[in-house]
């Protein structure tokens, strides 16, 4: 049997970022002798997350690792974990509002500024921008898009003309990016701020031929993003570290169980990868 | 033989998903190789829907069964809409069709555990 | 094989009201050759609610018969299926916006209005009041608490101290009417506007020993509360037609199916029962 | 013997409502009849969660049958907590214990389902 039996919550389970972070994390629950199970939502969904967790807390696991969002409902069932001496580890989007014992994940405002910055870049300073994002209310989401808005605040001739969700699919960011292409006839440049926006933005700016005069900003570094990079069909990427996310909470969480201390705050490395960074 | 009715109704929820899953790719890949995928996923899925009167329908179970015949009917019929809507670029209609798919997809799961359950507790 | 499948959905799958609608329709239906499906969810949910009628046009029925609760949501699936061509009668609690075909059910307004007459009279035209609703969004039980509010206001000496949710369950019909005594300790009358609303606060009232200063007004004629006024356990109740509604909606169905006319509006009897009107 | 598994599997959800039924039924009448059924159904449910370990956890799903067992422990705990509460006259400490008896039983349900799954696809 192994020794420690610790549940991880992704925001959706068949999502090809979360597969990398259950890779990672069940690789170092190898290492070490801990059950990593992998269970969540279907389909992004904050009430089946929530549920999710608190039947976690029932079944009385050892550690419960989950992706926060920073919804009231959610950091209450996190707070009930804690209560129930369940220890609960943060990864990808944290809740700082809970009583979590660490987050391990992006800096994600300072992801979104970068995004901003590097786009604003590529642009020559002058852009209408059109931001297809995850989800409205998830933080990791919300933080992104405060970066990115930060860095626009600072170039005058650079505009959001739009921002829409795409619930973390990419047929939907498909959609939306259609919608805003169609609304906003000006818009040349897109940021997706979630793994699988880019994808979908790219699909819809192919189909419609508009790649020449639209440049693509997207986030995380998935095979699907690397190839599309490769044939130029997406600009530049902001790269997170998914696998060790997942790696490094288990370790952690190993730690806590024996009772050691650990950073409430761990940051994994993000940067600006273009195809020229590409093996 | 229960293994077999029991294999028929797990085959056809996960036909059901292969349907919806091709209709994905092809809608995001535009790409006819896709759209073929696609109209093999609705044909294997059509020859299953075929087999349930014979195979699974009785007594004890025919509303429940009739009700899932005609489900599979509407996600086809769904599915269809958003194809066909989808390669005239008409894409407020195929969206809208999109979320019934999703929504057909998850009733035929629905019914096939309860079908899967009624075989149980005969 | 049966001539027609309808499909009769509950507010409640197991509340022993709905299990007296099912017995009349599927009376009916074995009269006539009509198979009557009876599926709903397991606890009052609206959501669930509408997924079953969802559920149901998409198994394509011959006819939905429907607790209707006049939301926004339900009235949009209501009209879904008239648009699928299904015809759709709703049962004790109308949905009047929506393409509805029929209603069949009590007329909710006068049963409250007639529920406050009785308990206004009972009480000398003297009494503080809580009332016990089954659910806050349902259109039946509005229209009972408007009725019965529209009673008191013609009684200067009456006030309701507070109404609370049951969510159709004796529990916590028993839990609100515990916090009314508690709060409101002069309350000497209570009114529950579902089937099993009343039950709950006799139990409670019972168990605090107060029922000598406190009248209870109920609805329904379940068995249950027959058996608990023929004790004294409960004054009054206002009695219904669930049998009736589930019998007439499966032949209305076939009428509207044989493409006959019929009455927009049907309203089943409702009237004061007392001890002595009971067998 | 698959029969076997799955019969001790769907013992345990009825078991579960039946201890959630009694225990409401005690709270509703508070006759100590009522009481004395809610501890005879405590009691066969907390016999059933004994075999599990034997009859149904192997390795495949052992994590789910971990799971499960401690589930049935939680819902035990809890509505001994709502009973003992009951008996003390601490509604505010009952009602809220009874919700979430109500939402481990529905996860005892869920996981009945995903082990009988479990079985068919062996
Ligand atoms: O939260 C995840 C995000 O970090 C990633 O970028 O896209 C997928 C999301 O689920
Ligand atoms: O709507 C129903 C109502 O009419 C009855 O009084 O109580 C039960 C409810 O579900």
């Amino acid at each position: 049997e192994p020794q420690y039996h610790f549940i991880l919550i992704p925001e959706e389970m068949d999502n090809p970022y979360w597969h990398l972070v259950e890779k990672g994390a069940k690789a170092a629950g190898s290492e070490i002798g801990a059950a990593v199970e992998y269970s969540g939502p279907i389909q992004t969904n904050v009430e089946a997350h929530i549920n999710e967790i608190d039947t976690a807390i029932a079944s009385k696991v050892d550690g419960i690792i989950t992706q926060g969002i920073g919804s009231k409902n959610m950091t209450a069932i996190i707070n009930k974990a804690i209560q129930k001496g369940i220890p609960v580890i943060t990864i990808d989007s944290d809740d700082s509002d809970s009583r979590r014992n660490a987050y391990i994940g992006t800096d994600n405002y300072s992801a979104g500024y970068m995004a901003g910055k590097a786009l604003i870049k590529a642009m020559g300073g002058k852009a209408e921008v059109g931001v297809v994002t995850g989800n409205f209310e998830s933080a990791n989401e919300k933080e992104r898009v405060a970066g990115f808005k930060k860095a626009v605040a600072e170039a005058p001739h650079v505009h959001i003309a739009d921002i829409q969700e795409s619930h973390i699919t990419r047929v939907q960011a498909a959609e939306v990016a259609y919608n805003m292409v169609v609304k906003h006839p000006k818009i040349n440049a897109f940021f997706g701020t979630s793994a699988l926006d880019g994808i979908g933005i790219s699909a819809i700016v192919q189909q419609l031929d508009l790649k020449k005069g639209i440049f693509i900003m997207a986030f995380d570094t998935l095979d699907e993003t690397q190839n599309l990079m490769k044939k130029g069909y997406i600009d530049a990427t902001i790269s997170q570290e998914p696998y060790q996310m997942g790696y490094e909470s288990v370790n952690m969480m190993v730690d806590l169980l024996k009772g050691k201390q650990v950073k409430a705050v761990n940051h994994t490395r993000t940067q600006v990868i273009t195809a020229k960074d590409l093996p | 033989d229960f293994l077999m009715r029991y294999y028929l109704l797990n085959d056809i929820s996960q036909k059901a998903n292969s349907v919806y899953e091709t209709l994905n790719d092809y809608m995001v890949e535009h790409d006819p190789k896709y759209y073929a995928d696609y109209l093999v996923a609705r044909k294997t899925l059509g020859e299953d829907q075929e087999k349930l009167s014979v195979v699974i329908k009785e007594q004890a179970n025919q509303l429940v069964v009739d009700n899932y015949i005609n489900m599979i009917t509407s996600f086809l019929d769904e599915s269809g809409i958003v194809s066909d809507a989808f390669q005239k670029q008409n894409i407020d209609v195929y969206s809208e069709h999109l979320s019934e798919v999703l929504k057909i997809k998850q009733y035929i799961l629905n019914t096939t555990l309860t079908l899967i359950n009624g075989e149980l507790t005969q």
